[in-house]
């Protein structure tokens, strides 16, 4: 479903090129669990970027269930991202001046729910990150691991074919992290593709395949067991 | 050097009051090595932003080196916060418009350094968390972790008597986040004073002393090792 073939992407800073993404093959199929390790920098967000459709490779192909993606516009993207794919950020992302369940509820709007069925659907999943009692709290009412939470249940709240979480668990405790993993692994079973990029090894564990990135480099990594 | 008495701070959002810091009573000694551990939303931000002097409690006291600070006014928090406190936050917080060792350089401008100074201490605290090289880049050229290394090299670089870090390892892989801790130990060997928030087990049994946070109280935990 997932096919990346050949990918690269690199930055240019004035006369230097850094190679985020070198040469990076990769396939997922449909309702697998991946998680995707590797030290600070070494392009792990660069390469889910791509993943989600929020930028674009400089060369190689990207073929999402056999439709070639690689080089469609920004709205072409935002389609296909909106349609398919939901995205928990390594820096959240919420809107600062709408609530929590707002914006959870901003997606399904987006989707054609009605506003009662939008509604009902954001307090299931923020009921599911465990925040039910901080839906009417502004992003920055909220501590670092309930942004995040909330980052995590917009991400989910459409039932999205494809999740892409970039570090779900950064901010949060163990105990907490765990619940979150939980969840992730109902959503598997039920059928959704599931890439997570982590630096806890526990996270990563949970998925059945872990993949390691190295300065821009992919190897297919030992087995999470 | 910090005592914290009785101390409280809610918020209020409508009808409800979240106590966020509940009776708390904490001593640091100078020199100490101390971590704060404890579940999502469980205050530990909140108390760290009174310790910084970055937020104003609702009762009790606050004596730092037995000069009470509970209820200086924004002016007089900044001039010992800038003083005293170098301090690493939960989000980062650099200036989106200057680049990494700008970004480290204001704080050293700020206590009077010259330009060529306080760019030579920048560029040392930057090679001490593992960032020449990037040094150039504005924040959103940056990874999660390079970008939470700028935040620790700025709170460092002014070599403050007081470190406070939130989650100063949330977003760096474990050997990354070693290299930080080994790096905070050195500091604390040299004499400085060092808080830790943490939600990761291997960064709180650094600390010679470890306290817990559970909706807002404070309990002396067990030992790290
Ligand atoms: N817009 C940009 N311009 C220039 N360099 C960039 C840009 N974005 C990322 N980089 C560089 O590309 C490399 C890979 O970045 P990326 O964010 O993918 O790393 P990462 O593996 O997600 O790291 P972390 O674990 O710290 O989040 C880094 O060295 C970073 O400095
Ligand atoms: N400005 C605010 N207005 C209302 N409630 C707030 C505000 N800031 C924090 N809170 C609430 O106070 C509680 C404590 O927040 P705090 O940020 O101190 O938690 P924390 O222990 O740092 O959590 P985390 O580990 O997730 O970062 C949370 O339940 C949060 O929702
Ligand atoms: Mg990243
Ligand atoms: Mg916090």
């Amino acid at each position: 479903m997932i096919q990346l073939i050949d990918l690269t992407k690199s930055f240019q800073m004035g006369e230097e090129t850094i190679t985020a993404v070198n040469h990076v093959n990769f396939q997922a199929e449909k309702g697998e669990f991946i998680s995707i390790v590797g030290p600070s920098g070494s392009g792990k967000s660069t390469l889910m970027n791509i993943l989600g459709l929020l930028d674009t490779a400089d060369s190689g192909t990207y073929l999402l269930n056999q439709e070639d993606v690689t080089t469609l516009n920004d709205n072409q993207q935002a389609v296909i991202r909106n349609a398919k794919i939901g995205f928990v950020f390594q820096s959240f992302h919420l809107l600062p001046r709408i609530n929590a369940l707002e914006n959870v509820m901003v997606p399904l709007l987006y989707h054609g729910y009605s506003e009662k069925q939008a509604k009902e659907k954001a307090l299931f999943y923020l009921d599911k990150v465990n925040l039910l009692g901080r839906e009417k709290h502004l992003p920055k009412q909220l501590s670092g691991g309930q942004q995040q939470r909330v980052a995590i249940a917009r991400a989910l709240s459409c039932d999205p074919e494809i999740i892409l979480a970039d570090e779900p668990t950064g901010a949060l405790d163990s105990k907490t992290g765990a619940e979150i993993m939980e969840l992730m692994e109902q959503l598997n079973e039920g059928g959704q593709t599931i890439v997570v990029i982590t630096h806890d090894v526990s996270v990563a564990k949970r998925a059945r395949r872990v993949v390691e990135m190295h300065d821009g480099n992919l190897t297919e990594g030992k087995d999470p067991q």
